[in-house]
């Protein structure tokens, strides 16, 4: 499973639709001061869930919809998706017995159309995903509007936070403390007290 | 819980401080400790007590860790950041100028540290270094050709200034 | 003192925030404002109140100081600091790369508002940037040839490479 | 009157005796991480009177002292001189009544040579310089020893920390806020509350 592209539109300085492909092993975001790096930051963790106005470095969560500019008016909604490859694995299969295994190739072949090139799931091998969604792109969409209405996405179904958050559960994907390193953050992790340190480890347990 | 906490900080101490761990990779020698607190009566109580570390770069004596430079302290945290990874590996990992303090020479050791991860996750890293730069497989410059509103711009490491500033984007 | 207060403070804040102020210069335009919180009533309690600082940096429209950039804030703060600085001059100034998180262009013009302030006091400025160092007058690089022991080496300009690195220092 | 130089001698990781000079207008330090820049600015903050340990990014006040290398033992005290140029500013004599100026003329020719460009002060202009000590150079010394004894010095005559703070006050000089900005925290002046920056005003005014 594999980050593959970020969509932001109306999301702080990102008054038009913008798309950022993650198509490589390191990707580098570069640029001037206060153009919009960090806000691409800001993105990711509000699309996974971040429930804090102050970690999105704004006052309240209206504060992530573009508020305008010397030419531009401000935008009535903030929406973004992160898109991740979700490709099928081929796994070693437990084996199942016979009712279950038949009415498991039904289900398969009817819901997504598998890619050409991965083999139609045969009984001894269940495809695996990393996400528990059967299609090969899932795309997490997060909106908000001006009049404070929400919404979550999953592949353009609506979700709720809870479903986003089960979706994810034990892929290591999450806005916790390991994966995703702030502006100005990385010596804070020395400079904690010990008690603060623990709570790093205990998201990675 | 408790034997999964224990397992996971006996490999994340292993990563970090052990002989080939990622502190002695980062400095090039040295050596690192992370240990569970005791209490006052010398106990460790798994569940609940405080990780101290403590970190001693080749050839010195450091009395802790408020005495390390500003650099030292980022590489430190960067070396216990990617041990967690290594027991723990995410599908992504996003660094927002975690290469602020850095040298160069340390620049170069913290990029080639990230490349021994590429199997697991990819990367995604924020940087005004030039030498991050040249690190990455490709680079998307974020700029406002119109005041106070972001675009992205596809750039070639030609369009890169030998300081690391974006050449001819016209950001306002 | 209470006179005195509101003096030094209406200084800065013309100093920080007015036409020809700091704020302006660094930014190349915009907006800044520092004012004393009023309580509850709406009052002004000179001996007690808070300061509070706006910044919009040219084209922007933030709701607060939380919401600019690492490298916005860092020239807001610098702007505040060489407000004071003109109504209290100090004989020096020692700034800690104080630049690390700015880009080239800012850097720049960091360089140059300090160059206005030389008939008043000298500066001593530890950097890794390379266009910083262009900006001084001398430089000393500060070096570990023995392992843990620090020394001092003069260096030219020409010793110093592309990327802001010493050569040839032998740094251990 | 201006920074001269600042003479180390087993300050932190300083354990040879090393002098940085200041005369130009604007120095620049540089060399790589961990290689003792940072402890220069700590030293000049030490020998200024900082009384305390955690500012100087230590535990105790003994880890101010060179505490060994690979190869050197650890040093038995540190000290730190950090010499002012303080020439003479002829300034507007206040009208002096007779007898003081006569008693004047004599105790300045008498205790200092005076620099052969300078004019001797004549009874119209009164010799003012900056620090109020009558030589062209001050230099202020602190020294710790292992056993915990300090001392301080100006131009080599034992002083306490309360004639070093008198000697400045009012010059501007000290470690307060706003003329030392440590590695770190540039950007804490804004992050600050709205207390805490007062704090930085008060000490301006
Ligand atoms: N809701 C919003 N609408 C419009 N602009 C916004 C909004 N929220 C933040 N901004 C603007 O985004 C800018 C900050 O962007 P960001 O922090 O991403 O910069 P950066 O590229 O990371 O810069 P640096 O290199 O200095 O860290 C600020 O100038 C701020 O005014
Ligand atoms: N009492 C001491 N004796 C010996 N070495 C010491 C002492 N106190 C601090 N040090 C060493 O000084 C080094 C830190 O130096 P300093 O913070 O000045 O580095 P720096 O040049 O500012 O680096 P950076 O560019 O990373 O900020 C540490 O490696 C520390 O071990
Ligand atoms: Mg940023
Ligand atoms: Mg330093």
């Amino acid at each position: 499973m594999r980050l593959a592209k970020l969509t932001l539109a109306g999301f702080k300085s990102f008054a038009d639709k913008t798309e950022i492909p993650f198509n490589e092993p390191i990707v580098g975001i570069v640029g001037p001061n206060g153009c919009g790096k960090s806000n691409v930051v800001d993105a990711i963790k509000w699309v996974l869930g971040d429930q804090s106005p102050k970690s999105l470095r704004g006052g309240a969560m209206l504060d992530v919809i573009f508020n305008g500019s010397a030419k531009r008016k401000p935008a009535g909604m903030a929406s973004v998706t992160l898109t991740f490859d979700n490709p099928v694995v081929a796994s070693e299969a437990p084996a199942l017995n016979e009712a279950e295994q038949d009415s498991d190739a039904q289900v398969s072949e009817g819901s997504t159309p598998q890619d050409s090139e991965s083999p139609i799931p045969t009984p001894q091998a269940r495809a695996q995903r990393a996400l528990p969604v059967d299609t090969d792109q899932v795309a997490v969409t997060r909106q908000l509007y001006r009049d404070g209405t929400s919404e979550y996405l999953i592949n353009n179904q609506r979700a709720r936070l809870r479903d986003i958050k089960e979706l994810f559960m034990d892929t290591g994907v999450g806005t916790d403390a390991y994966s995703i390193i702030e502006q100005g953050k990385v010596a804070r992790m020395l400079e904690a007290n010990a008690a603060e340190r623990r709570q790093i480890f205990e998201e990675a347990a | 819980s408790r034997t999964r906490f224990i397992e996971t900080f006996e490999q994340v101490k292993e990563n970090f401080a052990g002989e080939q761990g990622m502190f002695r990779k980062l400095f090039g020698g040295g050596r690192a400790e992370l240990e569970l607190e005791t209490d006052e009566n010398g106990n460790i109580d798994v569940l609940e007590s405080g990780i101290s570390i403590r970190a001693k770069p080749p050839g010195k004596e450091p009395r802790g860790l408020s005495q390390l430079s500003g650099g030292e302290k980022t590489m430190t945290a960067v070396a216990l950041l990617m041990a967690i990874f290594k027991s723990r590996p995410s599908p992504y990992a996003i660094l927002d100028e975690v290469d602020a303090a850095l040298d160069e020479a340390n620049t170069e050791r913290f990029i080639n540290v990230i490349k021994g991860f590429l199997d697991k996750s990819h990367f995604i890293v924020i940087t005004h270094h030039k030498r991050t730069m040249m690190g990455c497989d490709t680079l998307y410059g974020i700029t406002m050709q119109e005041r106070g509103v972001s675009t992205r711009v596809s750039v070639d490491m030609k369009d890169v200034g030998a300081d690391g500033t974006l050449l001819d984007t016209g950001a306002a």
